[in-house]
């Protein structure tokens, strides 16, 4: 089985907006 | 064929040709007739002319054929006689003929600097310590391990009155040392210059008042030789006119220089070495897979190689790394579809920028290290048991 590629839509950035890449 | 290569294409050492090195090259005589004109001599013509370029012309002149020094009527009665070779040769002999009573005392010098400093090779004198505070040439030759400058018998005369100075450089050296293995032979046979010193005119042999004004005298001689090879130091079989019109040696096995004695800028994977007949000792390029164009030499390496290979690549380019260019550098990793030597054989790591626990994958199978519950090359999913979570620290948690 094949899981989907992780969807950096679904991440809640609130508390680690320090670590959030730039896309 | 090439004969710095044999047939395989594997270096060989190779040397030019062994030529008149004197030929076509100026003289520069410190006294030459005919300024002012006399009537035996008038250096403004042509026809009556006596200039040093005669001693190193070709030959074919219609004029006169020998060169001319002044009439000398007193001390100093020595006249030079200076050849710049152009660039280094290693000498067999050198030979001048006289057109008249050739001198008794002759001094044959050379410089291995282009004149800055010069040292005795030979000297021709029956009053060897007189003239030139020598001893006259023992029977045996040099009385040390290496060459020296002896003092020979002067050049005699021949019943038409010319004379003919011969000296072959190995009349200076002990027998047994040879070339190859001789750096002090190699030392001694190497000239950028010759400098012949006419010291004393024959028909003063004898005479105490030799210093003094005597019977004007005029030394004359033709055909200065100076035979030898093209310094190249094994590594040339030729030497040619640069775009300056410098003589350079045309350079082989990876180097470079006007007489070979350097490597070329890559080619430093191993000291130079000056070529023997037995092995070229070629200057070898650095291995760098096709990724660097410069290199510099370790001897420690060297040492640590067993003597093989001391080059170390610099500025590796298409993102590769080490000594040799021969691994990715950090953040790629090496495509095994790709030849090493391909520029595409090093591919960005690209890991997740939320999945992978860092920037760094292996260099080798080019696996991102992932966060827990995170798999992939690029560590871009969920492990099987494991559902995307909305935390970026924790990306994947356990399914419930």
């Amino acid at each position: 089985e094949v899981m989907p590629t992780l969807d950096m839509a679904l991440f809640d950035w609130t508390d680690y907006e320090d670590l959030k890449p730039e896309v | 064929g090439d004969p710095c290569h044999d047939e395989g294409g594997a270096p060989r050492g190779c040397v030019p040709g062994l030529v008149n090195a004197a030929l076509g090259r100026d003289v520069l005589a410190s006294s030459t007739c005919g300024r002012p004109a006399t009537r035996a001599c008038d250096a403004s013509d042509p026809r009556r002319a006596h200039p040093a370029a005669l001693l190193t012309a070709a030959g074919g002149t219609a004029g006169p054929l020998c060169w001319r020094s002044d009439s000398l009527v007193r001390a100093p009665l020595n006249v030079t006689l200076t050849v710049p070779l152009g660039k280094a040769f290693e000498l067999v002999f050198v030979s001048l003929r006289f057109c008249s009573q050739p001198p008794a005392s002759v001094a044959l010098l050379k410089s291995q600097d282009h004149g800055r400093s010069w040292a005795p090779l030979g000297f021709f004198s029956s009053r060897c310590a007189l003239d030139y505070g020598r001893l006259p040439r023992p029977s045996t030759g040099p009385a040390g391990p290496g060459p020296e400058a002896l003092c020979f018998p002067p050049p005699q005369a021949q019943p038409d009155g010319s004379g003919l100075l011969a000296f072959s450089v190995q009349d200076g050296s002990p027998p047994g040392l040879d070339l190859d293995n001789s750096p002090v032979l190699q030392d001694w046979v190497t000239a950028t210059d010759i400098r012949v010193v006419l010291t004393r005119p024959t028909m003063l042999l004898g005479d105490a008042r030799d210093t003094e004004a005597v019977a004007p005298y005029t030394y004359s001689a033709t055909e200065l030789q100076v035979g030898g090879r093209c310094k190249c130091n094994g590594h040339a079989s030729q030497c040619l006119l640069d775009a300056q019109g410098h003589l350079v040696c045309d350079c082989r096995h990876g180097t470079e220089g006007p007489d070979c004695s350097r490597c070329k800028p890559f080619y430093c994977d191993r000291p130079w070495q000056r070529a023997t007949t037995r092995d070229a000792h070629a200057c070898l390029a650095c291995s760098c897979n096709g990724h660097a164009r410069r290199c510099r030499f370790n001897m420690e390496l060297y040492r640590l190689s067993g003597r093989r290979s001391g080059g170390v690549c610099l500025n590796c380019r298409h993102n590769t790394a080490g000594r040799h260019c021969h691994y990715c550098r950090e953040g790629f990793y090496r495509d095994p579809g790709q030849a090493l030597s391909d520029r595409r054989a090093c591919r960005a790591c690209d890991c997740h920028p939320v999945g992978a626990a860092g920037k760094t994958c292996n260099q080798t199978t080019g696996q991102c290290p992932c966060k827990d519950g995170v798999t992939g090359l690029t560590c871009n999913r969920c492990a099987l048991g494991f559902q995307q979570s909305r935390s970026p620290v924790a990306p994947c948690v356990k399914t419930p």
